[in-house]
C-alpha cells in the first residue's frame, strides 16, 4: 500500500498574473513529482498541490525566492490517511456487529 | 437501507450491496441496469428510478475522480433520497411520474477501488498505458469533444493524461453508448469534488454554448438553492471562463450530444482537507447538493426541448 510519510499539500495563493505564471511553472517541474489538487486558474482561486517530502525543501524555497505566498494546508498527509482509515474501520466493526 | 451508515465511507462491495438493496427494498421504482464494465471488469451499475415507460431521463454520475470519495457517497445519499421522497415530495414525485432519472454511483470503479487497497491519491481509470510504466487515463479528458486539444495531457504520467484517443477507456465508452442508445437524456450532471462550482460548457472552447444564458441563470438559480442550507458559496459558469481550458471532458461531449442541461459539480471545500474530506461533512455536502440538483431537475422538466 502506498504511503504518503513526509508528504505535504500546500495552499498558494498567487497576488498577481506574474506569480500566477510562476505558480503555473511548477507544472512542468516533473522531477518534483508534484500532484496538483487544484490546479492553477486564476489570482483569486488558491492553488492546492500535494508536495512529496523529497521535494518539499525544493518547493519551498521556489515559492519563498518568488514572494509567492503559501500555507500547509495538510502537515502531515499519511497521519490524515491513517485516521481517515481507522475511522472506515470502526465503522466496518461497527456493521460487523450489528450484523 | 435505513440502516445504512450514510455518514461515513465505504467499501466498493459495500456501495455495490446498497445499490442491489435498494433496488430489492423498491421493486416498483428502482431498478439497476448494468451498462458495461470497467478495465478491471467491475460492473458499471446505474440505478434507474422509473414509474414507466418510454419516459425522458435525468443523468446523474458521480465518483469519475475515483479519489473524490465525498461524490460517491453523496450518490449514495442523493439514491436513498429519491427513494424515499418520491411519493412525499411533490416536486421529485412529480419528476419521476413524468421522467425517470439514471444515478451511477461508481464511475470509475478501479479507481475506487485502488484507492482502498493501495493508493488514496489515485484519480485516473487503472489499465496500463503501453509503452509506459505509468497507468490511467483522466476519464474526464477522454471523451469525444476537443479532444487532444489544449487543456489535457499526452503524457501518460500525467494526472490529466486524455488517452490514446477518445473513448479509449471502457467506463467513458459505456456511457457514451448508454446516451447515445437511450437518445432522450434531458440534463446529464456530472459530480467532481472539490472547489465549490456549478459549471456548464464549454471547456474546450471560449465559443459561448449557444444556451449560455439560460445555463447561467440556471446555474445561479441552483446554486442559490444550495447556499439557502448551510450557506456554502459556489462559483459558476462554463468551464473555460471559471476555471481553464479542459479539453475532452464530460459535459462538453454531452451537451454536443444535444443534452441542453449538461452540468458539472465540484462539491465542497472546506479549506482544510481538500478532496480528503472528513466523513461529517458527508451529509451537509449531500443534502445542499441535492437542492441544487433538483432545481436543475424541476427546471429540465418544466422546460422540454
Amino acid at each position: 500500500k502506498e504511503t504518503f510519510e513526509g508528504h505535504q499539500v500546500l495552499r498558494i495563493t498567487a497576488k498577481d498574473e506574474a506569480q500566477l505564471a510562476l505558480i503555473k511553472d511548477l507544472e512542468d517541474m516533473i522531477h518534483f513529482e508534484l500532484d496538483f489538487w487544484r490546479g492553477v486558474t486564476d489570482v483569486a482561486s488558491p492553488v492546492d498541490v500535494r508536495v512529496p517530502f523529497h521535494s518539499l525543501q525544493s518547493v519551498k524555497v521556489y515559492l519563498e525566492t518568488k514572494a509567492i505566498e503559501y500555507a500547509t494546508m495538510i502537515e502531515d498527509l499519511q497521519a490524515l490517511l491513517e485516521k481517515e482509515q481507522e475511522e472506515m474501520d470502526a465503522v466496518a466493526r461497527a456493521g460487523g456487529a450489528r450484523s | 437501507t435505513d440502516s445504512f451508515d450514510y455518514a461515513n465511507y465505504h467499501t466498493i462491495s459495500e456501495i455495490y450491496n446498497f445499490q442491489d438493496m435498494l433496488v430489492r427494498e423498491n421493486p416498483n421504482l428502482v431498478s439497476k441496469i448494468v451498462i458495461g464494465q470497467s478495465y478491471e471488469g467491475r460492473p458499471l451499475s446505474v440505478l434507474k428510478f422509473s414509474t414507466g415507460a418510454n419516459r425522458p431521463g435525468l443523468w446523474i454520475d458521480t465518483g469519475i475522480h475515483s479519489r473524490e470519495w465525498v461524490t460517491q457517497a453523496s450518490g449514495t445519499w442523493f439514491a436513498k433520497k429519491i427513494a424515499t421522497a418520491y411519493g412525499s415530495d411533490p416536486a421529485l414525485t412529480a419528476i419521476l411520474n413524468n421522467m425517470d432519472i439514471f444515478l451511477l454511483i461508481m464511475t470509475n470503479p478501479d479507481g475506487f477501488a485502488y484507492t482502498q487497497t493501495n493508493n488514496r491519491m489515485w484519480r485516473k481509470t487503472r489499465k496500463p498505458n503501453p509503452g509506459s510504466s505509468c497507468v490511467g487515463v483522466d476519464p474526464n479528458r477522454n471523451w469525444d469533444a476537443g479532444f487532444g486539444e489544449p487543456g489535457a495531457s499526452n503524457n501518460p504520467c500525467s494526472e490529466t493524461y486524455r488517452g490514446p484517443r477518445a473513448n479509449s477507456e471502457s467506463e467513458v465508452k459505456s456511457i457514451v453508448d448508454f446516451v447515445r442508445s437511450h437518445g432522450n437524456l434531458k440534463s446529464f450532471i456530472s459530480i467532481h469534488s472539490y472547489s465549490q462550482m456549478l459549471l456548464y460548457p464549454y471547456g474546450y472552447t471560449s465559443t459561448p454554448a449557444k444556451d449560455q444564458a439560460e445555463l447561467h441563470s440556471l446555474a445561479k438559480k441552483a446554486i442559490t438553492a444550495l447556499a439557502s442550507l448551510y450557506g456554502t458559496r459556489y462559483r459558476y459558469g462554463s468551464i473555460i471562463n471559471t476555471i481553464y481550458q479542459a479539453s475532452g471532458g464530460t459535459i462538453d461531449w454531452t451537451y454536443n450530444q444535444g443534452i441542453k442541461y449538461s452540468y458539472t459539480f465540484e462539491l465542497r471545500d472546506t479549506g482544510d482537507y481538500g478532496f480528503l474530506l472528513p466523513a461529517n461533512q458527508i451529509i451537509p455536502t449531500a443534502e445542499e447538493t441535492w437542492l441544487a440538483l433538483m432545481v436543475i431537475m424541476k427546471h429540465a422538466y418544466k422546460n422540454a426541448y
